[in-house]
């Protein structure tokens, strides 16, 4: 009698697969690089669910590398990886989200992100209260400790750098200033890992079809 | 609570210290 096996084989294509190629010239990725990232994806995506198609607990799981609770942050960086909002990160989603936190990639696509992410009720503005939220929600999540008054304090020092009309809300006018005098707070947008992952992950790496 | 160094920090470079921001974990075996 024979078995199915359930682990991600090499031939079977997730549901969503996209070429490496077509990916690639729409990435700051290679081809090379896709098709790593495409084993990357494989075993995140059978990770829980076996379906080929990356789900939120899968998410959490390898980013925490345990079941926790809901994180704020990682159920954002989901949300925006999970371009179609279908509530799974299909592998095209999970190669051009990820190409944003490419070192190379371009600082105004990572401001963008760091936007989207930061912009908690998608009005189109950073406003105070969701800055508050987002410092409290990192106190939450880290062994940091501060005050409530060093919270509030830390917020409005921000807003007088990054609000420069006032209006208690940062735009993403005045948001691409900020960063631009602070490039330290996309200092998370970029990820080293990613600069040569055939060479720093060689078991992603499987014999690929062409060359670079 | 806190240290200096922290309360040197704008809010968003604060916000980048979250674990839950390093996406480095989706790469470790």
């Amino acid at each position: 009698m024979g078995c199915v096996s359930s682990s991600p084989g090499r031939s079977r294509r997730a549901p969503g697969y996209e070429d490496p190629a077509v990916l690639a010239s729409q990435t700051s990725f290679t081809v090379n690089e896709v098709e790593a990232l495409y084993e990357l994806y494989k075993k995140l995506s059978y990770s829980i669910f076996k379906d080929g198609l990356i789900h939120k607990e899968e998410f959490q799981l390898a980013l925490f590398r345990t079941s926790k609770g809901p994180s704020l942050f990682a159920d954002r960086v989901f949300d925006l990886f999970d371009l179609k909002r279908n509530g799974v990160i299909e592998f095209g989603e999970f190669v051009r989200s990820l190409s944003i936190f490419h070192p190379k990639a371009p600082e105004s696509d990572k401001a963008a992100f760091a936007f989207k992410l930061y912009d908690l009720r998608g009005t189109g503005y950073i406003e105070k209260e969701e800055l508050r939220e987002l410092v409290v929600a990192l106190l939450d999540e880290s062994d940091l400790c501060l005050s409530d008054s060093a919270v509030e304090e830390i917020v409005d020092n921000t807003f007088s750098q990054a609000d420069s009309n006032g209006d208690d809300r940062i735009d993403p006018k005045e948001w691409e200033e900020f960063v631009k005098k602070n490039p330290a707070s996309l200092r998370n947008m970029s990820l080293p890992y990613l600069q040569d992952i055939t060479t720093a992950f060689p078991s992603f790496v499987m014999h690929s079809e062409v060359d670079d | 609570p806190g240290d200096k160094s922290t309360h040197q920090m704008n809010a968003f470079q604060l916000i980048g210290m979250a674990s839950s921001l390093d996406l480095s974990g989706l790469f470790e075996e």
